[in-house]
């Protein structure tokens, strides 16, 4: 706004800064990247170690800057410049366009492009019964058999976390949670609060359905979304949702760095847990959230808000629960149906 | 973003039972790039 010929100047200087700043930073993680992948393939695995960047982390508002993000990420861009920018994010973050269910023009955001279903037959399901499929696109981090009555997984070597707190300990999980009270009381709720029911799961009622077995074993994968991927949920398995569980936690990042440097990473963001049954058994479905990731959507339950401004940060608030059907038979979901999406912010 | 899956599936109960068929075995490996659909274990 300024009309002298200085000021004429500070705009496009401004953005010029603010570019390369973002070029650096993202030709810094380029190699950063590059050399870890350098050491993966000589054999060397990364080892956990707290540093003072994960420290600072812990007392940045990462909420309040995940939700800026994503307010600026849905600003509305003009028509003739969206496929520039599209193809752009595609080029930076490897994104393949021609997947895209829509033409790019169609996309008023970043956001609105960020969360896009692609087009049919781009993700064809195994049809094996036998099979349990991918829910999203992604890398495998870690995957094996629990064991132990702890059930750890190892988060990088030299710290793992527990699955019943990632999960909640009022899971449905066919172990003995660690510290569990026995005496805990069956608690139903106002049904008249949008049918929401509250309900003790250490009680029989959901649980006599999942019930250990000496010849059921209890596996897990954990598998990380880089920014550019496509980034909704669907189902691994034919199964039944019985219980969704949304744990208010924080919102640190949880790129390969975050995973080394910050202690119970999954366990202390954010989370939407969906929890149930399928023919062999348990199964649950974490979806943990980040600082540029931070809100999960549910398809099955749009009511569902995440990041809320007014959640209390404490990772140890208990988590809200929703049964989805109170009978105990749960809401049956189809092998590869869309369960819901990441956004960003 | 991450996902993690936790699940219930058939085991080999003993040493013994190690060949049987009806074990679960994932068919991927750490670091593998995984899309939707693509089945992790059978």
């Amino acid at each position: 706004t300024g009309d002298s010929k200085g000021n004429a100047f500070l705009v496009p200087g401004a953005t010029m800064a603010t570019i390369l700043m973002l070029g650096a930073l993202h030709a810094r993680r380029l190699y950063e990247d590059k050399k870890i992948e350098e050491k993966r393939e000589k054999g060397i695995e990364l080892e956990f170690h707290q540093d003072v960047k994960a420290s600072f982390l812990g007392i940045l508002p990462l909420r309040s800057i995940s939700r800026a993000w994503g307010s600026f990420m849905s600003l509305e861009i003009p028509v003739w410049m969206r496929p520039h920018a599209y193809k752009a994010w595609a080029r930076a973050f490897h994104s393949n366009l021609e997947e895209a269910a829509r033409p790019l023009e169609e996309y008023v955001s970043l956001q609105d492009f960020f969360v896009r279903s692609l087009k049919e037959g781009c993700r064809p399901i195994d049809p094996d019964p036998c099979c349990l499929v991918s829910p999203v696109d992604g890398t495998v981090l870690r995957f094996g058999e629990l064991k132990g009555s702890r059930g750890m997984i190892e988060q990088v070597k030299g710290h793992s976390y527990s699955v019943p707190a990632l999960l909640g300990n009022n899971s449905l999980l066919p172990m003995e949670p660690e510290g569990k009270n026995e005496s805990e009381e069956e608690a139903v709720g106002d049904k008249s609060d949008n049918s929401w029911l509250r309900v003790s799961l250490a009680s029989p009622k959901l649980r006599e359905n999942i019930s250990a077995s000496p010849m059921k074993g209890l596996y897990y994968c954990v598998i990380y979304l880089k920014p550019g991927d496509y980034h909704r949920i669907h189902s691994p398995v034919d199964w039944n949702v019985m219980v969704r569980r949304h744990f208010a936690g924080r919102l640190f990042p949880v790129n390969e760095r975050a995973t080394r440097t910050i202690r119970n990473l999954y366990v202390e963001n954010e989370r939407v847990v969906l929890e149930g049954k399928w023919k062999e058994g348990f199964m649950a479905l974490a979806a943990v959230g980040a600082t540029n990731i931070g809100s999960i959507e549910l398809f099955i339950e749009p009511d569902l808000r995440t990041n809320k401004p007014k959640k209390k940060l404490f990772p140890t608030e208990p988590p809200e629960e929703r049964v989805y059907d109170p009978e105990g038979h749960g809401l049956k979901l189809e092998k590869g149906k869309e369960v819901g999406v990441f956004n960003m912010g | 973003s991450t996902v993690v899956l936790v699940f219930q599936a058939p085991t080999a109960n003993s040493p013994e039972d190690s060949s049987s068929s009806s074990d679960y075995r994932f068919c991927v490996k750490q670091g593998d790039r995984v899309r939707v659909g693509q089945a992790l274990g059978r």
